[in-house]
């Protein structure tokens, strides 16, 4: 990429634990349009996975767009994306840039 | 703009 342009990384993360571990703030219609990572849990999910951090913007849940989602509309794309019996695992499409793409 | 408990809204998974 070039020196300005925003990254994005594709993190997935496995079910290792009976918890994703993350929390999330923001969303459509408020200062932070995408979530934003703001914990990471000892132990959850995304811990043990290693990859995630705080202050990244999430993207994509397993290829599906947050843009425009409300807060409460993304939560519940990400809980379903964990309790679903379908993967084994979650992928996350982040950003360490705070813009939207 | 939004309500201020909307903008400070977490949700822990």
């Amino acid at each position: 990429p070039g020196l300005l342009e925003p990254t994005s990384t594709l993190v997935r993360v496995a079910k290792s634990a009976s918890t994703l571990g993350i929390a999330i703030e923001g969303g459509a219609n408020t200062r932070q349009p995408l979530p934003r990572i703001v914990t990471i849990q000892r132990g959850g999910s995304a811990h043990n996975c290693g990859q995630l951090k705080v202050g990244q913007i999430i993207l994509e849940v397993n290829g599906v767009s947050l843009r425009g989602r409300e807060h409460r509309d993304a939560a519940r794309l990400i809980a379903e994306a964990f309790k679903t019996k379908e993967r084994d695992y979650v992928d996350f499409l982040v950003t360490d840039f705070n813009v939207a793409l | 703009s939004p309500p201020k408990e909307y903008e400070d809204e977490v949700t822990f998974f």
